[in-house]
């Protein structure tokens, strides 16, 4: 199974659309402080499932809504899609192409949407179910995560053994 | 259940061996050890790690890049027991000299052949061993845009 | 008590607020916010810090970088209230981009005619910036010892 | 008021003593990962009165004293010396030179002195008093402190602030 694309808008710093094509092999993403890169990992988080606030580095889930700049309104919609290239049927569906969306709208309504057919977020974290992928996965990797292993924060290194066995 | 964990324990602790190994010595002992063997399923997962001759105390004696590297290994023997198809690391080469990023570069190329590898990073050694780049940038002010970038320029 | 405090307290948010400009720009705004004016001794000290244009909810949500330059404005903005004979930074500099290491390297070169300043980095761009570098090895496993170090030799 | 030496031996990964000399401006600390530069700065911390073994990454105190390698036998003391220029008489002491001294021994006798007369650890934190250097200053600063500078963590904002006022 492979990443192939990434399409951000209105999530974060993602004020007008951005898509990422994914190759095989090693990519960097590269950047001044504060230019977003962080900002699509987070994305990639996201659309994968993940529900906590705090992982997300905000107060609320709206937060995560393109907030507006000097120059530009705050969006009413933040979208993301991940697709993949499932044709060795890793993922536990037909689809030899998966793409996972979701939505979240200023309101407070949310969608959730595989292959463009609207779904429940649980539709998509039992997609991902024993792939190592998902939002309490071994696979996405950040400092202050080394730094809960080395403390065994709340019995991190457990959690992460048992997501893995 | 029992079983089973302490089938997948048995083989996350000889990968962190071998990997404990390449990024650090091959003389260097390190292991996992279930801190009660009776009670797999409750047992705190204990980490020794002793690079280079040293005889720490406890892991949290270790330097900040031994640290690094050594969380690196164990994240890396779960994922030689479970490969994810991709990994992402986000600047955890910051701490690390140049001898250790290289190491830590050169272990991302090796498994780089079964899973996509997504690196952000500020250093230029990293960044030059990787395949593709993808520049972020915020030429209007807050608002982020993506390019790929050419090798050569960023070399330059 | 609370007159004393609240002296210091609007001096250091006035240094914020020269500082943060100089790391950032110069047109960007920052504050220090007593959460709770009439109880200035119980009260907590927030900190808005708006880099580039930014409207971010809370500080939590800039990036690594951005909040160590601001956590920096602000340790500097307290120095500048009693300045220390000396400053030490372990490795403050790693999740900087090369126009802010600058930055922070400059301001560090302004206050160290008043303070010294003792610098652990990685960064072959903040070593270049120093007046004197000591060199730390292991030759003997374990077994630290410290060296004077030429300029020339670290910048080939 | 300047610094002018540290000297530090049977302290970490100081089996050897170890002597450092500065002088104004700038100085920088390099060297590959785990060769001793946090551990020199633990050394000052500690003889200036640093009683958190969390602060100096140690279970206990006794974790301090270099514990051997494969080749050498552990030290049965610790001691860490630090000097200063006092002729600005920032130090509230006569003396124009100052030397603060910190032993432990394995056994768990610890000594201190001041200029080379031993005192107690109260008469060297209360000699640093009010110069923004001590334990607990906004002058020794690593990337754990400015998460908790961001996070707030244990009020550490208001700390630093009543440190400097
Ligand atoms: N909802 C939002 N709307 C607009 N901007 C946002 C939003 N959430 C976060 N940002 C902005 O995104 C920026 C942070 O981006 P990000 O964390 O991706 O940076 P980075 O490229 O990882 O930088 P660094 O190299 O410092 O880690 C912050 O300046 C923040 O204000
Ligand atoms: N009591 C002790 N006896 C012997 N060695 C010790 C003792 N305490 C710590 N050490 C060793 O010191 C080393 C860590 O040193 P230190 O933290 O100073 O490294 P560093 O130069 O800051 O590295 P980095 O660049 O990774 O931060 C560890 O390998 C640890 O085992
Ligand atoms: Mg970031
Ligand atoms: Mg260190």
């Amino acid at each position: 199974m492979q990443l192939t694309r990434l399409e951000i808008k209105g999530f974060k710093s993602f004020g007008d659309k951005v898509t990422i094509n994914f190759n095989e092999g090693v990519t960097a993403i590269v950047g001044p402080n504060g230019c977003g890169k962080s900002n699509i990992i987070d994305a990639m988080r996201w659309v994968l499932g993940e529900q906590s606030t705090k992982a997300l580095r905000s107060e609320k889930m709206e937060n995560i809504i393109f907030n507006g700049t000097k120059n530009r309104k705050q969006a009413q919609l933040a979208e993301v899609s991940l697709s993949f290239d499932n044709t060795k049927n890793i993922l536990p569906t037909a689809y030899s192409q998966v793409t996972v969306t979701r939505k979240l709208y200023r309101n407070g309504d949310s969608e959730y949407r595989l292959n463009d057919v609207q779904c429940r977020l649980k539709d998509i974290t039992d997609l991902f179910l024993d792939t190592g992928i998902g939002s309490d996965s071994y696979s996405i990797i950040e400092l202050k995560m080394v730094d809960e292993i080395i403390t065994n924060k709340e019995h991190s290194r457990r959690s992460l053994f048992e997501e893995a066995s | 259940a029992k079983d089973k964990f302490m089938e997948a324990f048995t083989q996350a602790r000889s990968h962190f061996i071998v990997v404990f190994r390449s990024l650090f010595n091959e003389e260097d002992s390190c292991d996992l050890i279930l801190s009660d063997v009776n009670n797999p399923l409750e047992a705190d997962i204990d980490i020794v790690a002793r690079p280079k001759g040293k005889r720490p105390l406890s892991i949290n004696q270790l330097s900040g890049g031994e640290k690094t590297l050594t969380a690196t290994a164990l994240l890396f023997s779960l994922y030689l027991l479970k490969p994810a198809p991709f990994c992402i690391f986000d600047e955890v080469d910051a701490p690390l000299d140049d001898t250790n990023i290289d190491k830590f570069n050169n272990i991302i190329r090796k498994f780089s052949d079964q899973s996509q590898f997504i690196i952000v990073s500020h250093n230029k050694r990293t960044i030059a061993s990787t395949d593709i780049i993808y520049g972020v940038t915020m030429v209007e002010q807050g608002v982020s845009r993506v390019v790929a970038v050419d090798l050569r320029e960023v070399a330059a």
